[in-house]
């Protein structure tokens, strides 16, 4: 029942697929009942923000902006691509976006324009997060099959910080996109953006939900939603910023660069219904609601808690039907519980294929017994390998019930020579499982070398869960479903929400010194002149008080108001009188002025304050208002 | 993200570092570890171009602009690395690289 202006509409399959129905989001019953994302901030940090683009200006922020404007002045300036240069594809990343959730505030963090250091992803990463719900991050390390990279210090310390910090609190969503890597054998493992807890990572699938070539599988990926394929297939409409067909849009938007914004404009669906929901709820709920579908190339296996994952699809295709009745009804999930194992330290050789190396880990009750960890989210695994060719490295982990995880995967075009040091892998695939038990680590050497090279120094086993039992998770599950009839997915049904914490941010926003210098020149002139002025209001004063003619004779000061004296907003004034002269006595002789003839214009203009003020002048003769007129003439 | 630390980004156009400081005094006011901060850049060279984004206690430090030699440079790059690493308040420091980050 929802219409739209958009000539383009009927052609965005993955909002409303009438080719192949299923294949798609599954939005546009939220729309029908008024969820669009309103009161929801996305950014999407990249490489700027077309905001007169006609798809983005309603959404856009402009008092945000605004604000921006000062902090970033040289790069806001600068904001529009140069024709010419390489197509920002973040461009038309905003309007998937915007097109899935057009109810929501969009904004931009550009940071891919230039050099970027760590600290530049950090301060992004953290950037006005008490407004921005959700970071949009279509970018990472090169995806060529050879790159290890994430963030750096200050990049994680940033992630960990939004997601404690951020939003009241309730943590900032990261959403990454899984990686184009596919043609390379690239796995988002080697993507520390992609495997880090506090992310969202999100895959493509095309129009018949198979991973497109471009797609990177990995044991961390949460979801998929849609994007092209090849070229039979059809891709994502968006703008095309460089108006090159004169239609302002194009149909040919396609990679995970499409798919992650389209997660992040569903997980602004989610927070409308929702605001309260915690960064772990957000994780939490995709599991739970992402849907497993038929594709026999997916490997789909499920876990000991029944949640089906595939290196492929993560838990599956995003469903935003799914994913906004069970944000309705979603109470938090309990705190973050955590356990580490010592390092160990092995240094053992690594076995050519298909021998392995197996190494292993038991992690008892009483280990468990601090934190509370019961159930299982995210498993890290932290290595140090040495190998002359490191994409000859095949990594598995086994969880106690016996779920595999590839955590790392042979890149046939990785051939750096340092192995992995203190590199961290990571798995979702036994959210839910049992965190008790024995884990194990299977490492083999897959490459041409006919000797043993590779040494496994030492690893780590982090988990992360919480205390929900088994039970608790199973009992969420039924919760979920019973809610999909959409049943609550009204104005009337409202989950009480706590307040939220109250974290002031920093202004990034400094005073250059030559404002300063500004500041500081304009600040003396005032003082200067504050002194002259009392100065000469004093000495004139004081000629008040000694001039003969106005002892010698009455002086009248002008009448003031009793109000204005009890009120204390009594105004200096001077009698505007004096003793006769010459020409005085013809002025006399003219009789009272009239009040026209005394409001002359420059009075009128004034407002209220001058009127008041010059009431005492209404009394004194008309010499004296020539006086207001700029004309010297005496006065007492 | 001008002025957030780039090595162009801030206008001085020469490398920086990241610094994470711990006050002296205990449970360190903000304003305590910006001037414990300031001193610190001074002591190395360098300028304090402010904290970084929302993290407590990251700093970052810039070289001022100017032509040197690469032979400088390193001399200059040796003598900040050995203030920082002997400074009782550093908890860890950084010099910025450049990342290498791709569009999908």
């Amino acid at each position: 029942s929802v219409h739209f202006n958009d000539p383009k509409y009927p052609q965005q399959w993955h909002l409303n697929n009438r080719r192949i129905p299923g294949r798609d989001i599954n939005v546009t019953g939220v729309w029908e009942r008024n969820v669009t994302g309103r009161g929801v901030t996305v950014v999407v940090v990249d490489d700027g923000v077309e905001h007169t683009i006609q798809d983005i200006a309603p959404n856009y922020s402009e008092t945000l902006s605004q604000k921006k404007r000062k902090m970033y002045k040289k790069h806001i300036e600068n904001k529009s691509p140069t024709y010419g240069s390489p197509p920002p594809s973040s461009l038309a990343r905003r309007p998937a976006l915007v097109r899935s959730c057009y109810g929501l505030r969009c904004l931009g963090i550009r940071v891919l324009d230039g050099p970027l250091t760590d600290s530049m992803e950090a301060v992004a990463f953290n950037k006005h997060y008490q407004i921005n719900d959700i970071y949009s991050c279509s970018w990472g390390p090169d995806d060529d099959g050879k790159t290890v990279d994430g963030p750096h210090q200050l990049g994680k310390a940033a992630l960990q910080h939004g997601v404690i910090a951020g939003r009241q609190g309730f943590g900032s969503i990261f959403v990454v996109a899984s990686g184009n890597g596919g043609q390379h054998n690239d796995n988002c493992n080697y993507d520390g953006y992609a495997n880090s807890i506090y992310t969202v990572t999100i895959g493509a699938v095309d129009e018949e939900g198979h991973m497109p070539f471009y797609a990177e599988e990995c044991a961390s990926m949460l979801a998929v939603t849609f994007s092209g394929g090849d070229k039979m297939l059809r891709s994502i409409v968006t703008t095309d910023w460089d108006l090159q067909k004169g239609t302002g849009c194009t149909e040919g938007h396609t990679g995970t660069s499409a798919a992650a914004p389209l997660a992040a404009g569903m997980i602004a669906l989610m927070l409308q219904v929702r605001p309260c929901l915690t960064w772990r709820d957000v994780q939490h709920i995709i599991v739970f609601t992402a849907t497993q579908y038929e594709d026999h190339r997916a490997e789909w296996i499920t876990n000991e808690a029944g949640f089906s994952h595939s290196h492929q699809h993560g838990f599956g295709l995003l469903n935003a039907w799914r994913l906004v009745n069970a944000a309705k009804i979603w109470t938090s999930v309990p705190y973050l519980a955590s356990y580490v194992s010592p390092v160990l330290k092995e240094n053992k050789a690594i076995p050519q294929s298909p021998r392995s190396l197996e190494v292993l880990w038991n992690v008892s009750r009483t280990d468990l017994e601090m934190s509370g960890l019961k159930t299982l989210e995210h498993v890290a695994v932290t290595v140090s390998i040495t190998h002359p060719r490191r994409g000859s490295l095949e990594l598995k982990l086994f969880c106690p019930s016996g779920m595999m995880s590839l955590i790392g995967t042979p890149r046939s075009m990785d051939s750096d020579p340092n192995g992995f040091n203190d590199w961290t892998f990571s798995t979702v695939r036994c959210w839910g499982e049992r965190a008790r038990g024995t884990y194990r680590l299977v490492v083999r050497d897959v490459g041409d070398e006919s000797f043993q090279v590779g040494i496994l120094r030492q690893w780590q086993l982090t988990l992360y869960g919480s205390v929900w039992s088994p039970v608790d998770i199973r009992d969420r599950q039924r919760l979920l479903e019973s809610a999909m009839s959409g049943k609550y997915l009204h104005d009337d049904f409202v989950l009480p929400c706590p307040p939220g914490l109250k974290i002031p941010e920093e202004d990034g926003y400094t005073i250059t010194p030559n404002t300063l210098k500004t500041l500081v020149l304009v600040g003396c002139f005032t003082v200067f002149w504050t002194i002259y002025y009392m100065l000469e209001v004093y000495l004139s004063q004081r000629n008040v008080a000694s001039n003969q003619t106005c002892r010698s004779g009455p002086c009248h000061w002008p009448h003031r108001s009793r109000k204005a004296k009890e009120e204390g907003t009594e105004l200096e004034s001077v009698p505007l009188c004096s003793s006769k002269d010459p020409d005085e006595v013809e002025t006399e002789s003219r009789g009272p002025p009239t009040t026209s003839d005394l409001l002359a214009p420059d009075l009128l203009e004034q407002g209220d304050w001058s009127l008041s003020q010059n009431k005492g002048a209404l009394d004194c003769p008309p010499q004296h208002l020539d006086l207001l007129h700029g004309k010297k003439e005496q006065i007492c | 993200l001008a002025g957030t630390g780039g090595p162009h980004g801030h206008g001085l156009g020469g490398p920086s570092w990241a610094v994470h400081l711990e006050s002296l005094e205990g449970e360190g006011e903000e304003e305590t570890l910006e001037q414990q901060a300031d001193a610190l850049a001074r002591a190395a060279g360098l300028v304090n171009a402010g904290r970084i984004g929302e993290l407590q206690g990251h700093y970052l430090f810039v070289q001022p602009a100017g032509h040197r030699l690469l032979l400088e440079m390193e001399a200059i790059r040796q003598q900040v690395e050995a203030v920082l690493a002997g400074h009782e308040a550093v908890r860890w420091h950084s010099e910025q690289r450049l990342l290498r980050r791709a569009k999908r």
